[in-house]
Order: C-alpha cells, then structure tokens, then sequence
C-alpha cells in the first residue's frame, strides 16, 4: 500500500515547496495515476514490436525483463510478444545468479536480452531490489547476466 | 545556471542527509497550449559527472508519476508509513548512475496543462513527442548532460512510452547538429502486442491455476484479442474471471493480499 504514502507526501505544501512543484496551483489534487487521462487515453499503438526492430535497427541496447508473480502483464504475454520478432538466439536459456540465488532465466538475442526475475511483481524493484540493482548493472554494462 | 540553481533541491521534508545533488522543477514542453512536464533529478553518489544519465518512466496510461518508480522502486528514497517523512533505499539505482524521473504526459502528477481539453485527448504520440521536446530543453538547462550516454527505462505501460520515446530521439538526431547520445533502452512487465499479450495474459492465468479451465477456454473462444476494446461479452468474461476465480489476491503479486 506504499502509494498511499505518496498520494500524502506529495500533496503535502511544505513538499511541493521543496520541489518546486505546483508553482501554478493545479486545480486537482496530485494523485499517483490519472484516472482522467486513463480513460480518455486517445492513441496507443497496437504493437511496439515494429519499433523494437527500428531501434535495433539504428543499435540501440534493448533488455526486456519480467517479473514471474506479475498477472497483470506477465511473463508469458512477454514471451509470446517477443517471440514474434523471430531473434537468434546468442546464448541460449539459462539461469542467472545473484549472490547464489537463482534471479531468473534470461537468453540473449541477436539485438535484444530477455530476463525473468524469479518472485517478483509487476513493480520489479519494489519486490526483488537486489536482483534488480544486479539486472541494471549488467544492462549498463551490457553483459549477459551472471551464471553463478 | 540561474534556471539550473533555481531548480536545486536544498533538502526534502523528513529526508535523511544525502550528499548527492537533486533538482525539479518544470520544463515547458507547448508554449501555445501551455503545457508543462515535472522532472525530478537525482544524481549519482558517487563521480555523477562520469555516470550515464538514466530516464525511467512508469506506466498506467496516466500513471508516469513519481509515486512508483522513484519513491518505491529505483529511487534514493522511500516514504515512511506515515508519510512525515523519507528512508534511505540502499538499493537505489542512483548507486550507479544519474536517474531522471519524469511526469508525463501532462496531466500526470505535477505536471499540467493550461488547456484542459489536453486530458482528454492525449496519447501515445503527444506523449513521445512532447517528451522528446522535455529532454531537448532539459539539456540546455542541464548542458554538462549534453553528451552524456543515455539510456531510456520503464515498466508496464512504459513499455509503450520508452520504445516510441527512443524512436523520437532517432528522428531528431537525424536532423540535429547536437544528437542526443541514446545508448539503449531496458522495460520490465511492458505492454508490447496487444493481441499476444491478451493471449500470454490469460495463459499465464490458467498455468498458474488462477482461473478454471472453463472460463480459459470460453475467453480464448469468445475474446478477439487483437482489438484493443473488448467485446461485452468478452469483458463479462474477464470480469468473472478476475472477481469470482483470481479472489482475493494482488493481481500485480499473485501471492499476495491485495491493498485494501
């Protein structure tokens, strides 16, 4: 329930003066999502994949990660998504480590590395901060995630 | 410098002492509808001049605010339950580089428009290009970030806004004397494919035995995952499925309660 902390913290004025935020007294409150612009939402592509081939295109890194207890766009809606871009494989499946705890399994593309953390929800860093932290690292760098 | 110093952050109510810097404040993204986006910068630890610069952004549509990724994910800081204050988290990603949360589009958060038609018509397009616009105007009040490396990253509906993001910054290279320096782009639980991830969702939801193989069948039978608004009897499907088979879980964590 940690959002409810931040619909308090951040409408509170001595935090908004700290942040410089709302200088111009927006006329709602802040809120963690806009159910306004959620509903109303009036564009949205639908598929990215075409855009993954054109950032490959032009080398730009691509990881794509996720969290395995996540239902709300779970692993297998990632899986079958990607799988339609038909990638060679690099380094075939296997499990990634951190600190001798299996992280999740990741294989790396030809343009693109995929990882699943083990046990994590939707919001990865808030359930697996570690893991994360590692699987940021090794995007940073650009190598593949650690076999032990 | 002016611009830069009147956005430094002197200290956060309740925040423990940080010696890294942060600032935040608004950029104008559409001086004619009058639309400006909150970003808030907090930088490396350590050597923040030599660190790559790192957007994140979170998802919803309408949700991209500083609540999730800066303030219970990546972020330097976490809220105590009481809201009076901040925690340290050990685990920030600003151990490793400079990280730039970003409230967009406008209507996120802090940031807004003076012309309030703009909630109602915005979409993935605007989004990413008035994002774009953010980061070129960020950069000249920020010029030591001119050609810092750049990566873009997300999660959930981000999956969306990081890649189309991404694409933007490739056109504007493309005609620019002073290319942005994007290195790559990382997106967790992203939204990619409509229709596969229709089909992968209530796939995963059957092989974690969330839902009977009744109600998999009648939604892979009756839902046309390809369309991105759901037939009705399509949606009273998933609506069974979700309130009278998943139960009382945290759909975002599947083991756990949900929040009350």
């Amino acid at each position: 329930c940690t959002e409810k902390y931040a619909e308090k913290y951040y409408n509170r004025p001595d935090v908004q003066k700290a942040l410089h935020a709302n200088t111009t007294k927006i006329p709602y409150k802040w809120t963690a999502c806009s159910e306004t612009l959620n509903r109303n939402w009036n564009d949205s592509e639908a598929s990215i994949l075409p855009v993954y081939r054109q950032l490959m295109a032009a080398g730009i890194r691509i990881w794509v990660f996720s969290g395995d207890v996540d239902s709300v766009v779970p692993v297998t809606a990632t899986r079958y998504s990607l799988a339609q871009l038909k990638l060679k494989v690099k380094i075939p499946w296997y499990p990634w480590y951190v600190k001798k705890q299996v992280g999740g399994w990741t294989e790396v593309y030809e343009g693109l590395t995929f990882a699943t953390v083990r046990g994590a929800g939707h919001e990865v860093p808030l359930f697996k901060p570690r893991v994360a932290l590692e699987l940021f690292r090794a995007f940073l760098r650009d190598k593949p995630l650690s076999k032990s | 410098r002016e611009e830069e110093e009147a956005d430094r952050i002197i200290s956060l109510p309740g925040q423990p002492k940080v010696t890294f810097q942060q600032f935040s404040g608004y950029v104008t993204v559409n001086h004619v509808a009058g639309r400006s986006l909150f970003y808030w910068l907090t930088e490396a630890v350590s050597n923040p001049l030599s660190k790559p610069l790192v957007i994140w952004l979170n998802g919803g549509p309408g949700c991209s605010s500083v609540a999730y990724g800066a303030s219970e994910e990546i972020g330097p800081f976490k809220i105590n339950k009481t809201s009076s204050g901040l925690y340290m988290n050990k685990l920030s990603w600003n151990l490793d580089a400079n990280l730039l949360f970003l409230e967009t589009p406008a209507g996120v958060g802090f940031s807004y428009s003076n012309t309030s038609s703009d909630l109602y018509d915005t979409g993935d397009r605007r989004t990413a290009r008035d994002s774009l616009a953010f980061l070129v105007h960020w950069m000249n009040r920020f010029p030591r970030y001119k050609h810092r490396e750049i990566y873009i990253t997300g999660e959930s509906y981000a999956g969306h806004y990081v890649p189309q993001l991404a694409r933007e910054i490739l056109s504007y290279n493309a005609n620019s004397k002073h290319p942005l320096n994007l290195k790559g782009i990382m997106v967790g639980n992203a939204v990619t494919d409509n229709y596969y991830d229709n089909l992968g969702t209530v796939t995963y939801w059957w092989s974690h035995a969330m839902i009977s193989d009744k109600t998999f069948h009648q939604l892979v039978n009756t839902c046309d995952f390809h369309r991105a608004k759901n037939s009705d009897e399509c949606e009273t499907l998933y609506s069974y499925a979700m309130d009278k088979e998943f139960g009382n879980i945290d759909q975002y964590n599947i083991y756990a309660p949900p929040c009350n």
